[in-house]
């Protein structure tokens, strides 16, 4: 019989244990748990629903729920894998596990690779990078000439695509990173090592005698 | 010379892609 106290949780749509999440994630169910305060905060911070919406994403990134960036966007449709436009909890476990220090290195590669394909196509193409380049020079209020950014974008390509056939493919970028590990470090948060001390309200509501 | 790092160098700065800021209370 589980406690009276428990019974009341209700918990939100798509609601996943945290002890299925954690068998396929990087977490601990202890951690899950954490993760489902710090969901439920999110979720809950404009539309009252318990899933997590564009502009709830936003808010909680930037601070600002109308803040548009092709990155916060490219990364809110990666979280989302059902592509039902909203993010629930086991999207959000399943997605932040990629973010985790103990993940491994090959799948944080291979979420970075699929960020970075703005069109699904199997290959970061020319364009793409140009326009990850200029939303990130519109983000940054910096302006540099459409000669500078296309000097930029080539001499990239001229270091990762290997074969030369005008895209990055998965393995072309698997060793540009390899030779570039600095364009890991946005793929892992420390945060996640110690989500249990970060979220301490959790203890006051845990389900789980451990 | 800084105008030419590396693209992916670049848009790894994104304020959009630190995730960090999720967990800030």
């Amino acid at each position: 019989m589980g406690c009276w106290f428990s019974k009341q949780l209700e918990h939100t749509p798509g609601y996943e244990e945290p002890a299925v999440l954690a068998a396929e994630t990087a977490f601990t169910v202890g951690e899950v748990e954490a993760l489902y305060e710090l969901f439920k905060k999110i979720s809950y911070s404009i539309i009252k629903d318990g899933l997590i919406h564009k502009e709830e994403f936003q808010l909680a990134l930037f601070k600002n729920s109308k803040k548009h960036n092709l990155f916060a966007d490219r990364v809110f449709d990666l979280f989302d894998i059902k592509r039902n436009g909203v993010i629930e909890f086991g999207e959000f476990v399943r997605s932040l596990s990629v973010f985790h220090p103990n993940t491994s290195q090959d799948e944080k590669i291979a979420f970075a690779f699929r960020l970075y394909d703005l069109r699904s196509t199997g290959f970061i193409e020319r364009e793409e990078l140009k326009e990850l380049v200029l939303a990130l020079l519109h983000e940054s209020d910096l302006y540099l000439s459409d000669d500078i950014v296309d000097m930029i974008v080539d001499q990239t390509y001229k270091l990762a695509d290997t074969n030369s056939d005008g895209k990055i493919d998965p393995i072309e970028w698997k060793e540009f990173v390899k030779k570039n590990p600095s364009l890991l470090k946005i793929m892992t948060l420390p945060y996640l090592m110690d989500i249990t001390t970060a979220f301490p309200s959790f203890i006051m509501n845990s389900e789980v005698d451990e | 010379r800084p105008a030419l790092m590396n693209a992916f160098e670049l848009i790894s700065t994104s304020q959009g892609l630190n995730l960090g800021t999720l967990f800030e209370k």
